[in-house]
């Protein structure tokens, strides 16, 4: 009778009275009714913006495997994965997709510039480096539109200046 | 006595945080689903 | 106007069916709601939105019944499926609405999502008390869980005013006040989209609003834990509990640290495990020298003399037993006064309220003096500190009554330890236990209190129950505070207590066992 079990709190269900029976019945339907699994998860409807129509035999949803952390983690760097990384990024926005292919990208020295809404990597070491900003050469990925055609694809800018204000 | 808390599904000495796939106060399984993550605006 | 709903809601609810539905559609939807006056904030919305929750929840009960297998109406005995259609059209109506309402609204965005959040919490608190043990939660939790998913990733400016409605919806929903609604209640509050939202978003604003959640459901735990023999349903509460404090101990032991003292006020004493993850807290960025390392100086850690940071009222239960003001005089003129020849009954309950509370003794009560003579006591010490490295003139303009507050609350303690009953000592010997946690000027102040008490009791039943106190702490499947455990191991090799040699420690061999075992773990 020194410590924590023993007679040295006097019973409670005697004199608690209604309320802590009442609310150990309420417990006991709740406890028959815990939220499931299924009562958080979301059906991940995901929308296509402009949905083409494909051939029955083509996946008709995402794979799974493209909300995956691992698989972006694990894309590698070069052009191919990276225009990966830049189809999610600008074509599957607002998802987590594109919130993995951004991480992967920073990974790989890309930054986000907010006014040009473009991926910038240093291709040297800037020329020019001050608080408010860098300058020097940098790869841009970028979509373009010429004579024969248009696409997206990966171009040197020199004699940039990368302002701090703009990175995200 | 208590109970031994590491049998509850916790990985107590895990690096990140455990909020991220903490599924529910009811099970041991981490959290299915996409995890919390916030998109700038600017990526829109 | 309830007909009109329906139609409006039936209209919204074929919109979101369609998946290919725009965000067009969805605000202009909302223009016409506003334009129908029905997104004020006056009692025609609020009447609107309690009319959509309820269409929501019939609606999704309505498909549980008929989704039950063999199609009977009554519950099947397993858990039916139940179609959130109506209850996700819903969520997302308010969502739209909060995005896509006219400037004037969504600038108290706030403001309108509490609105919408009371009618939902009078609508669970009405159902919940007519429907009793049939009342379903799951409806509600599916609503919540919407909003928490939608309304907290929005945007950070609002991001605040979005949480903290929803921490006032959960503590006017808790589970004293909705028992029913109490593993959905703790669900939610622990949801990875609410909790570290409240506890990282606006440096720490959001603590004291999920301290009060968490002292709300240690609360409604309290009188069942209390005993040894715990019905399932509150075993289950408290396994939840446990992985959510593990969770905050593992993520956000700062905020443990901080709010340990009003934790401990609702934590029943028998719950030693739940209490030692509290007190096992430390900041992340603190280093804990190994406890059994031979010949460890605490006294020579750089933090052992950094005051520890409280977010609690310490004060509080002192005040409202108008106490504070006589220990103060106490602490300051000690000389002839009568304070202490009756402290102890001061710290009893009430018949009337002891009967209720099943407690003979107060024990915020108690908490609260320990803890507020100890800081008196440790500032004490910091100013001697200070002046014994200051100047001459400096000392003479210290008030000499002052220096002798040290022997005083010691002297207090003392005199409580000896003058209290069992119970009470052992509710007093707690108290002070609840301080030994991570290197702190608290934790070596009252590591010190306990093991003088020890080494000055004159009755052989004082030196057991602080063993008793001590080792309880530390027979419990981990973690231990770090306090506690050097606090112990200094008890067992200083041949100062002369511990060993203490006759309880050899009442019987299965003691003897006990001892040798904790000192091996420890030590």
């Amino acid at each position: 009778d020194l410590g924590a079990i023993g007679d040295n709190l006097t019973g409670t269900s005697a004199s608690s009275g209604h309320d802590q029976l009442y609310n150990l019945q309420m417990l006991e339907a709740a406890f028959h009714r815990l939220p499931q699994p299924k009562d958080s998860e979301r059906a991940k409807n995901y929308v296509p913006r402009h949905p083409a129509v494909t051939p029955a035999s083509y996946p008709q949803i995402q794979a799974p495997i493209v909300s995956n952390p691992t698989f972006w983690e694990r894309i590698g760097s070069d052009t191919l994965a990276t225009d990966m990384l830049f189809f999610a990024f600008y074509y599957q926005q607002n998802t987590y997709q594109q919130y993995l292919a951004a991480r992967e990208l920073k990974k790989q020295s890309w930054r986000f510039h907010r006014r040009y809404n473009t991926w910038f990597q240093r291709h040297v070491e800037p020329q020019v480096t001050t608080d408010e900003y860098e300058r020097g050469s940098y790869v841009y990925f970028d979509f373009h539109v010429t004579e024969d055609g248009s696409g997206w694809c990966q171009r040197i800018k020199n004699d940039f200046t990368f302002e701090y204000n703009y990175l995200e | 006595l208590g109970i031994d808390l590491t049998t509850l599904g916790l990985n107590l000495n895990s690096p990140d945080n455990l909020y991220k796939t903490f599924g529910s106060p009811w099970s041991n399984e981490p959290a299915k689903g996409d995890p919390d993550f916030h998109i700038p605006a600017c990526y829109f | 106007k309830d007909k009109k709903v329906a139609i409006l809601f039936s209209e919204w609810c074929q919109m979101c069916d369609h998946l290919s539905a725009s965000d067009v559609a969805y605000s202009r939807f909302v223009t016409q709601l506003q334009q129908d006056g029905l997104l004020n904030g006056d009692d025609i919305s609020e009447r609107f939105f309690r009319i959509l929750t309820e269409l929501a929840v019939t609606h999704s009960l309505v498909s549980e019944q008929i989704v039950a297998p063999g199609g009977s109406s009554q519950q099947s005995p397993q858990l039916p499926q139940i179609s959130y259609f109506s209850i996700d059209s819903y969520a997302k109506l308010v969502v739209m609405m909060l995005k896509y309402s006219p400037l004037e609204i969504s600038s108290n965005k706030g403001n309108i999502l509490s609105k919408i959040l009371s009618v939902t919490v009078r609508t669970i608190q009405k159902e919940a008390e007519e429907k009793k043990a049939s009342f379903n939660p799951r409806p509600y939790f599916r609503l919540f869980i919407n909003w928490l998913y939608d309304l907290t990733t929005s945007d950070a400016h609002h991001e605040f005013q979005v949480l903290s409605a929803f921490a006032n919806a959960f503590h006017l929903l808790q589970p004293l006040r909705v028992p029913a609604w109490s593993f959905a209640w703790l669900e939610l509050v622990s949801h990875r989209s609410f909790m570290p939202k409240l506890l990282t978003c606006n440096l720490q604003k959001g603590w004291p609003l999920f301290q009060r959640l968490l002292v709300d459901l240690f609360k409604f735990m309290e009188p069942y834990l209390r005993n040894a023999e715990i019905p399932d349903p509150v075993n289950i509460l408290y396994k939840g509990t446990m992985r959510v404090l593990l969770v905050l101990l593992h993520d956000f032991p700062e905020f443990l640290c901080d709010y340990h003292f009003s934790f401990c006020d609702v934590i029943p004493a028998s719950c030693i495990q739940m209490r030692n993850v509290i007190l096992s807290a430390f900041p992340r960025n603190m280093r804990l020298p190994d406890p059994s390392t031979p010949n460890l100086k605490i006294d020579l850690l750089a933090e052992i003399s950094i005051a520890p940071r409280i977010m609690s009222d310490v004060d509080s239960a002192l005040k409202s037993k108008q106490l504070k003001t006589e220990v103060d005089e106490y602490l300051k003129r000690p000389e002839g006064s009568s304070f202490l020849s009756d402290l102890n009954k001061k710290l009893l309950m009430p018949q009337n309220e002891a009967a209720v509370a099943g407690m003979h003794y107060n024990v915020p009560l108690i908490n609260s003096l320990v803890l507020y003579v100890g800081i008196q006591a440790v500032q004490q010490l910091q100013l001697n500190k200070a002046i014994a490295s200051a100047s001459v003139q400096q000392i003479n303009h210290t008030p000499l009554m002052d220096i002798f507050q040290i022997e005083t609350a010691t002297e207090m303690f003392k005199n409580l330890v000896t003058s209290l009953d069992t119970e009470g000592r052992y509710l007093l010997l707690n108290a002070i236990a609840n301080q030994l946690r991570y290197p702190n000027n608290h934790t070596h102040y009252f590591s010190f209190i306990i093991l003088y008490l020890f080494a000055e009791a004159t009755q052989e039943i004082v030196q057991e129950q602080i063993t008793r106190v001590l080792l309880e702490r530390l027979i419990v499947n981990r973690p231990h505070p770090w306090g506690l455990l050097v606090t112990f191991i200094e008890l067992i090799k200083n041949p100062r207590y002369n511990f060993w040699n203490r006759p309880f420690t050899h009442c019987a061999p299965e003691m003897e066992r006990l001892f040798e075992s904790v000192s091996r773990s420890c030590a």
